[in-house]
């Protein structure tokens, strides 16, 4: 039985059958743990951020870095060639992803991307977006969800002008924007149930 | 599991990343 672990944060979807379970776990959360730690660094740089509680931060991380990393890895998923490039560099088609088990989310992540990109945002405007996501995350774990909504609110209004400032002729670029955050959710959900419906056997 | 960033061991990582973050703020 082989088996495939269709996620562009792995280096390859193919998956060495002789290996043990724990060991393909492990090579796996190798080549993710570099871009996890990627966005715990861009958190501590969002102002404001470090004045949460510990638990928070952690909280918000948890709960938040998939949809941050689906924001940073936008461009994997190339909808034109329809593509995604893995860890590696190497390209897989969607047809290629498809016979590995690859269903909806894939074609959500496509649908996301492409909107994104679409939206043309500065590397300014692409970073304080991210950083909306970040501290948009659930919020079931949160002590202090007062602190965690006043620095939303703050993030979200820096946004807005920095967009209406960039694109006056494009009011609706904010609003699409802002629209991105429950897709990102929806994804989030469609992801995690993926996760907990892939099992590793030893 | 029923929690996938436990699955992850995401929560490891952050914790770790962070680490540095609060050893800063108890200066």
């Amino acid at each position: 039985n082989r088996m495939h672990l269709v996620c562009p944060m792995s280096m390859s979807p193919y998956v060495d059958p002789r290996k043990s379970g724990h060991s393909i776990w492990l090579e796996f959360s190798m080549s993710f743990t570099p871009a996890v730690r990627e966005v715990v660094e861009f958190a501590k740089r969002i102002p404001g951020f470090r004045d949460l509680s510990q638990h928070d931060q952690v909280s918000l991380l948890k709960a938040g870095t998939f949809e941050v990393l689906v924001v940073r890895f936008a461009s994997l998923f190339d909808a034109k060639e329809r593509t995604v490039t893995f860890l590696s560099g190497k390209k897989y088609s969607v047809e290629a992803l498809r016979t590995m088990g690859a269903g909806d989310l894939l074609n959500s992540m496509f649908d996301f991307s492409q909107k994104l990109m679409a939206l043309n945002l500065t590397e300014e405007e692409m970073s304080l977006f991210t950083a909306v996501v970040l501290v948009s995350a659930d919020r079931s774990g949160i002590e202090n969800v007062n602190s965690v909504e006043a620095l939303q609110e703050t993030l979200i209004r820096a946004l807005r002008s920095l967009v209406l400032k960039n694109h006056p002729n494009e009011a609706a670029t904010f609003t699409k924007l802002l629209l991105k955050l429950p897709d990102l959710r929806s994804l989030n959900n469609m992801h995690s149930e993926q996760l907990l419906a892939f099992k590793v056997h030893p | 599991v029923s929690d996938p960033a436990s699955n992850l061991g995401l929560e490891d990582i952050i914790r770790k990343a962070l680490m540095g973050n609060f050893e800063d703020k108890q200066e």
